[in-house]
């Protein structure tokens, strides 16, 4: 029986992954007051050609793709988020004020390619 | 440790891997840095003392706008008022007063204390959209509390004002104009809060001199006794013995609404 032919290593369609900023980690525990960290996630993985319908793509990343098919020069399009939500975040200030205050754009609700 | 936002490692790192000067890498860190300041509305990395006081309505309000709070805070009518006020607003700040700047006054059955809060600190570009003054009413420091509730002894009112010129001497009154009163009976813990947006419009967006606030509680009626029970009631100022655990907790706070024009206002979020 022929042994099975090592199959090409597929690599990951673009999606979401799980990122948990601690902000114990990057030393900002000690003025921000709540929460001590928040799930952030982050966008990774391939944007293949075909680009199929799931990977949230726009007309210029298709297009984009097409040509990146016939002239490697060109990039694929890029894995990103496309959808984002903001958090509150209760902090001290440099004059120990305290501040509740709504930052945009924190949280990744959606990955595409664009 | 790092004095920026950028950990110490996040700076060892780049400059391993940029292969820049120390004086490029350090240049193109600092940029990075004012960016990360400039997204929070820093001007440097804030280095809060072990001593920094965060006031537990702002803890409360987190929790209730982050989709934290249980039903019991779902029901808590301050939260409920300030979600209106924060409804417009993405920024909430908190301001205790200059507790060197008090001037107490206790005429006439009347105690009158001036508050100046330092309210610099508030970003040119931010709209304040609402701000209340809150004040503790503290229920287990009367006595009397039961017989109160069935008498005139145990009722205060509590004016709050704008101070537009301080009093030129002790026997003259400030030029102030009323923003907001309320009728309170002794008998329960409890906070007040009163509407002062109009002052805080004055001193922000039209840039009019800040003087501060006064409260004046007035005690209706119980003479004397009355009026060291209200003191002692309506918290406005430090008590002179054991008050150094409670007071941090229990002292005036002055909250304002605001919008930076970045992004939506604070909406409370849904647990999904």
């Amino acid at each position: 029986q022929a042994r099975a032919k090592p199959r090409k290593k597929q690599r990951a369609n673009c999606r979401r992954h799980p990122l948990y900023v601690d902000f114990s980690d990057v030393g900002w525990n000690e003025w921000i007051v709540a929460p001590p960290g928040y799930q952030a996630f982050y966008c990774h993985g391939e944007c293949p050609f075909p680009l199929a319908d799931h990977l949230n793509s726009t007309n210029h990343a298709i297009v984009q793709n097409l040509v990146n098919s016939v002239n490697t020069n060109i990039p694929r399009a890029c894995c990103v988020p496309t959808q984002l939500s903001p958090i509150c975040l209760l902090y001290l200030d440099e004059y120990e004020k305290v501040i509740l205050k709504n930052y945009q754009d924190m949280v990744v609700e959606g990955c595409g390619c664009r | 440790r790092s004095t920026g936002l950028i950990p110490e490692a996040g700076r060892r790192k780049y400059g391993e891997m940029a292969g820049q000067s120390p004086e490029q890498s350090d240049r193109f860190l600092g940029e990075f840095e004012l960016r990360l300041l400039n997204m929070f509305g820093l001007k440097r990395r804030p280095t809060p003392s072990k001593l920094a006081v965060i006031p537990q309505y702002m803890l409360d309000l987190y929790h209730w706008h982050a989709g934290n709070a249980d039903q019991s805070l779902g029901g808590n009518s301050a939260a409920k008022r300030s979600d209106f006020a924060a409804s417009r607003a993405n920024t909430i700040r908190s301001f205790h007063h200059e507790e060197s700047m008090e001037v107490l006054s206790s005429l006439e059955g009347k105690t009158t204390q001036r508050f100046l809060f330092n309210i610099t600190s508030i970003p040119g570009e931010e709209l304040v959209t609402s701000a209340e003054l809150r004040i503790f009413r503290d229920g287990a420091t009367s006595d009397s509390a039961a017989a109160a509730a069935n008498s005139s002894a145990g009722l205060h009112r509590i004016n709050i004002y704008e101070i537009f010129r301080p009093a030129p001497s002790r026997n003259e009154e400030p030029m102030a104009r009323l923003l907001d009163t309320r009728l309170v009976r002794e008998g329960q813990s409890e906070w007040e809060s009163f509407d002062v947006s109009p002052a805080l419009a004055r001193w922000t967006a039209d840039g009019g001199a800040n003087h501060g606030l006064a409260v004046e509680v007035e005690h209706l009626g119980g003479g004397a006794e009355g009026e060291g029970q209200g003191r002692r009631h309506v918290r406005v100022s430090r008590s002179l013995h054991g008050d150094e655990d409670t007071w941090p907790q229990a002292r005036p706070l002055l909250v304002t609404f605001g919008h930076d024009g970045k992004g939506h206002a604070l909406r409370r979020r849904e647990k999904r």
